[in-house]
């Protein structure tokens, strides 16, 4: 899931 | 990642080519905002801090250093290569581009994910991304007829953001964790101001004549 502050998105 | 993720890299990614494409066969750089080259160089250098400190996968890891390279390597073509530099339209290309980097960073300041350093780096860099094709646009209806490599650029660029658009929806509905506003209420503002370029491009090419912006 997302966790804000993991930016796996270029 | 999902196909209309990977489909807006791979356009993102055919933008640039096809922008070391004209600016390595033409030898030159008319028509294309050094500007909004140099902010895109700074949009990959502040959102890609993690580059080392981080890692996801090897297309991430492969794809950053890519853009970093690419951005830097043609900002130095448009400053330093003695034949692309003499074409560079400096009086054309006047936008006054430190305002849109005051402006994302302030933004950045009010609205960012969580209050740290690398992050309001990169709430910076997805603001400053949004915008950062104004002097490009402005240059287009400023240098009238636009050549069809340059056209193409930009039509990519747009493109590209589009299809991130369409990877947040369908991350939405799959992903029950995620949420990404920031990334993609400035994507939606970032791919409406291509809307205008959108149709003039659409037009040329229905029309198979030349890209022509009104002035």
């Amino acid at each position: 899931g997302e966790m804000v502050g993991k930016h796996d998105e270029l | 990642m999902n196909i209309f993720r990977f489909a807006g890299d791979m356009t993102h990614l055919i933008s640039i080519l096809v922008l070391l494409l004209k600016i390595y066969a033409t030898k030159s750089c008319s028509g294309i905002s050094l500007k909004t080259q140099e902010l895109y160089a700074l949009v990959f250098l502040t959102r890609y801090l993690d580059l080392f400190t981080g890692f996801i996968s090897i297309y991430n890891t492969v794809m950053k250093l890519i853009f970093i390279a690419s951005s830097l390597a043609i900002v130095w073509c448009m400053r330093v290569h003695p034949i692309v530099r003499r074409s560079y339209d400096k009086d054309l290309d006047t936008f006054r581009h430190y305002f849109l980097v005051a402006a994302s960073f302030i933004l950045a300041l009010l609205l960012y994910e969580k209050f740290a350093f690398k992050e309001i780096f990169w709430a910076f860099s997805i603001y400053l991304e949004a915008i950062a094709i104004l002097p490009q646009l402005v240059l287009l209806q400023r240098s009238g007829n636009v050549d069809n490599l340059t056209g193409h650029y930009v039509f990519f660029l747009g493109a590209y953001r589009a299809l991130y658009i369409l990877n947040w929806i369908y991350r939405y509905f799959t992903d029950i964790h995620f949420s990404r506003w920031i990334a993609c209420v400035s994507g939606l503002v970032q791919t409406a101001l291509y809307a205008d370029f959108f149709y003039y491009y659409y037009i040329s090419w229905r029309n198979n004549a030349k890209l022509k912006l009104p002035a």
